[in-house]
């Protein structure tokens, strides 16, 4: 998870 | 319905005028418009019914074995309508034969020309065209599943719609048929992803960092 840092925030982002 | 409604617009493409190597500067716009198209992608996924309802961990899994596939829909679908045999990768960025022998990129010319035909033969609707486009997220066998049972639902949802869809058109052989195609998006998809790896092994041209991330996912 801590490779695809970018993806993980993107999914965790409300909008 | 949803689907239709949460389609995004299409994107411009950034000619980058950074160089005056005609190839290098179609790469570099070519990888800009990708990232960007990335980043809509997973704002998208996000609105398909049934995706929120996934884990974290698979919502990531299906992103990063189905992003390339989700996005060659959407060239594939522009690309059905342009004059000659160009790929329409946005409005203002259409790539010949010629044009993507020069950036190294005729392999997926080749593959996504196939896409397209195949597509255009099949006179796609943009029903058809958004359905497709979440059914290859949705199936996009990522290998490790954290909660196959809600994974199971989103597919049957989608397949559900697919099916009404074309029931309510009198298509019955049409479902079928738009399955039948996913094969032909796997491999295409596979030689896009192999192109760009091969970009970016060859320092070619310097990637975006998210783009980056989900070309690692794939290596």
């Amino acid at each position: 998870k801590e490779k695809h840092k970018i993806l993980h925030q993107l999914l965790q982002n409300s909008t | 319905s949803q689907l239709l409604l949460t389609e995004p617009a299409p994107l411009a493409a950034n000619q980058d005028d950074s160089t005056n190597d005609g190839s290098l500067r179609t790469l570099l716009t070519l990888c800009d418009l990708l990232n960007r198209e990335l980043l809509v992608l997973i704002g998208w996924a996000k609105q398909i019914p049934g995706f929120s309802g996934l884990s974290l961990v698979d919502q990531m899994s299906l992103l990063q074995s189905g992003w390339m596939e989700a996005l060659l829909v959407g060239v594939a679908w522009r690309s059905q309508g342009a004059a000659g045999e160009e790929l329409v990768f946005a409005g203002n960025l259409r790539l010949d034969e010629a044009q993507c022998r020069a950036a190294g990129l005729a392999d997926l010319y080749e593959a996504l020309r196939h896409l397209t035909a195949k597509y255009k033969a099949m006179n796609l609707s943009p029903e058809e065209a958004v359905t497709l486009k979440a059914v290859a997220l949705a199936n996009s066998d990522a290998d490790q599943v954290d909660c196959p049972d809600s994974l199971q639902r989103f597919q049957d949802g989608l397949h559900e719609a697919l099916q009404e869809y074309e029931a309510s058109r009198r298509e019955q052989h049409r479902t079928g048929r738009l399955l039948m195609s996913l094969p032909l998006l796997r491999q295409t998809a596979d030689r896009a992803v192999q192109a760009f790896l091969r970009l970016h092994r060859r320092r070619c041209v310097p990637l975006h960092k998210l783009l980056l991330e989900m070309l690692d996912a794939k290596a």
